[in-house]
């Protein structure tokens, strides 16, 4: 990974006192390399290049440690401060239900992360309702149903209504008749670009009021995770961010450019098909798993 | 931007910078940009404008001729669709079943995904409404058994296009992959010469993993093409441009939208300038 590649880069220096400024340059070559092969955003890349530069220059080249091992640290650590500092919880409201409503691109893994949160969220003692409100893709409410009958938790859903907003209204004044004090709401993918989609969102959000909307996002994204993120955020307004099929074997640089230009926590990370595959967010892994 | 200003270094930087942009990644751009140096110098390009219309030409040629997606007349020709969770194969299929069903042939598909939730319900909706034959087992049932099934139900059927879609698998689930090395066995076996095409779907969103997608089934099936899809959001797919360079597989079709109609055939000249856009 990174850390063999820096080794072999300044393999000259160790023990020599201070790093100069052209075996920082070479250094932050090998950063930006590895950063961009793991999909980190351009933009994001070159600042935090430039963070970290403004941290070796100067920095000692410690007798335990070679210059090498001492640059990953230094990205190691501007990585997890990156990435870090969030909290993988949901805020469970005061007055309940708490309704979550996941949204995203198609075929992030927005129905699968719904199944996952409410099996999860019952885990700690909540009463979850699923409301299906794809009422566009064939058999989507179909595929939340199975989930449901296969955790045995309810799924709320109108046959041949096509009124996500409608659904979804229906879907909380059921929870708050049956007792269920939390709803999870599973939206149809949709492009950030289609304005009718995205303003369908903000209906949503304006019928039912959700304590969280989750970005789901695919950690196999590229440089286009940022362009997604930004305009979810900036229509829509987003709590936290779930990154799926982090089972694979993708870097994930999508996952830190996200976190860097919207600043919106990393809540969960979808581990795989199963529904007992949602993760905590864990920085450092991450931070490791995007050096490579 | 580039038009009317002299080629100089910070140029090279900023069609870089497009290339990365774009997910062609650092090494495939870094080729096309050495490339690109030497045919300024052998074409004497001296502007901005040169410089861009040269770079497309030579991303085009980089991406060979528009391959159409082979059939032959008169006799079983099976299309293996395959590709990790959730980039487009299910739409796909529906979508190519409409299409050839509409140039008069006789289309089946085959649902060989048995293990996600209702993914045979999709595919027998897109069957619908395409109007094509479906074959299908329940849930849980084994995808080799549907393969075959479907495999034998076409040839009684005098079938001139079978589909078959198989589950979303990420390649580093051995597991998965020797399952699709099954179904493909299956498919050889039982109908020799039939299997056409290969189409590995990649969405257009991904970054890097998709050359390591294409490594990785490419070393299981015989891919014979890939399918680019969601080109109808902001992400422009360039990371077929290392695929190509790399794997040496041609990109086919694209998909833009969620429609039934929403497939085109690829095109190298649109795709390149679809890049600068
Ligand atoms: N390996 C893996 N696959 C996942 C994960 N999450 C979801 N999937 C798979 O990804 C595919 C797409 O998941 P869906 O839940 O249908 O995605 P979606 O966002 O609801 O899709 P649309 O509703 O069409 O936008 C399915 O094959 C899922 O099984 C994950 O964490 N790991
Ligand atoms: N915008 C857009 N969406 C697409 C396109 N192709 C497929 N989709 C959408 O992507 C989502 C996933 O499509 P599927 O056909 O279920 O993908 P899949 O590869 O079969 O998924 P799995 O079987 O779960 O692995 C659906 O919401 C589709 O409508 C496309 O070209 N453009
Ligand atoms: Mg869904
Ligand atoms: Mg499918």
């Amino acid at each position: 990974g990174l850390g063999d590649k820096l080794q072999a880069t300044l393999k000259k220096l160790r023990g020599k006192g201070k790093l100069t400024e052209k075996d920082i340059s070479d250094a932050m070559r090998e950063v930006r390399m590895a950063l961009l092969e793991a999909d980190v955003n351009l933009k994001v890349v070159r600042d935090f290049v430039n963070a970290v530069k403004e941290r070796a220059i100067g920095a000692d080249v410690l007798e335990s440690l070679t210059p090498g091992q001492q640059i990953v640290k230094i990205v190691h650590e501007e990585l997890m401060n990156l990435l870090g500092g969030s909290t993988s919880r949901i805020a469970i409201a005061s007055k309940p239900p708490t309704v979550l409503m996941l949204v995203g691109l198609q075929g992030a893994g927005k129905t699968t992360q719904a199944g996952k949160l409410a099996l999860s969220l019952r885990k700690s003692g909540r009463h979850p309702l699923l409301v299906a409100c794809d009422v566009y893709r064939p058999a989507a409410i179909e595929q939340l149903q199975v989930l449901g009958r296969q955790l045995d938790i309810p799924v709320f859903s109108i046959s041949g209504n096509q009124n996500p907003v409608q659904i979804a209204k229906q879907g909380k004044e059921e929870a708050m008749r049956q007792g269920r004090d939390l709803v999870i709401i599973d939206t149809a993918g949709r492009l950030h670009v289609d304005e009718k989609l995205m303003q369908e969102l903000k209906d949503i959000k304006a019928a039912v009021m959700p304590h969280e909307i989750l970005l789901v996002v695919d950690a196999m994204t590229g440089q286009d995770a940022v362009n997604v993120a930004e305009s979810f955020n900036s229509t829509l307004g987003i709590d936290g961010v779930i990154v799926t099929k982090l089972d694979g074997d993708t870097r994930g640089g999508a996952a830190l450019s996200i976190k860097a230009v919207t600043g919106k926590p990393i809540k969960f990370v979808g581990m795989g098909e199963k529904l007992d595959t949602l993760e905590v967010f864990h920085p450092d892994r991450m931070a490791s798993r995007i050096l490579g | 931007l580039l038009s009317g200003r002299k080629i100089d270094e910070e140029m090279y930087e900023e069609l870089e910078d497009l290339l990365i942009m774009h997910d062609v990644g650092v090494t495939a751009a870094t080729n096309l940009l050495r490339d690109l140096r030497r045919l300024v110098k052998d074409r004497k390009i001296l502007d901005g404008e040169g410089l861009r219309l040269l770079l497309k030409e030579i991303i085009s040629n980089s991406l060979g001729e528009k391959k159409p997606l082979r059939l032959e007349p008169g006799t079983l020709n099976i299309f293996l669709v395959v590709g990790v969770n959730g980039v487009g194969k299910t739409t796909t299929i529906g979508k190519l079943a409409q299409r050839y069903k509409e140039q008069g042939l006789k289309v089946m598909v085959a649902a060989g995904d048995t293990f996600r939730a209702a993914a045979s319900s999709q595919l027998e909706i897109w069957a619908e409404r395409a109007g094509v034959y479906l074959v299908s087992h329940a849930d849980g049932a084994d995808p080799a058994a549907v393969v075959f099934d479907a495999v034998h139900s076409a040839r009684a059927k005098k079938i001139d296009l079978l589909l078959v879609d198989t589950a979303g698998r990420l390649h580093n689930k051995s597991n998965l992959m020797q399952e699709l090395g099954k179904i493909r066995r299956i498919i050889d076996r039982e109908a020799e010469h039939s299997l056409r095409e290969v189409l590995l779907v990649v969405d257009a969103t991904t970054g890097q993993n998709a050359l390591v997608q294409a490594k990785e089934f490419a070393q299981i099936v015989p891919v014979t093409g890939i399918v680019l899809t969601k080109l109808d959001g902001t992400a422009k797919g360039g990371i077929v441009i290392a695929i190509n360079q790399e794997q040496k597989i041609p990109i086919k079709i694209i998909g833009v939208g969620e429609k039934i109609s929403d497939l085109r055939d690829f095109d190298p000249q649109e795709f390149a300038e679809a890049l600068f856009e």
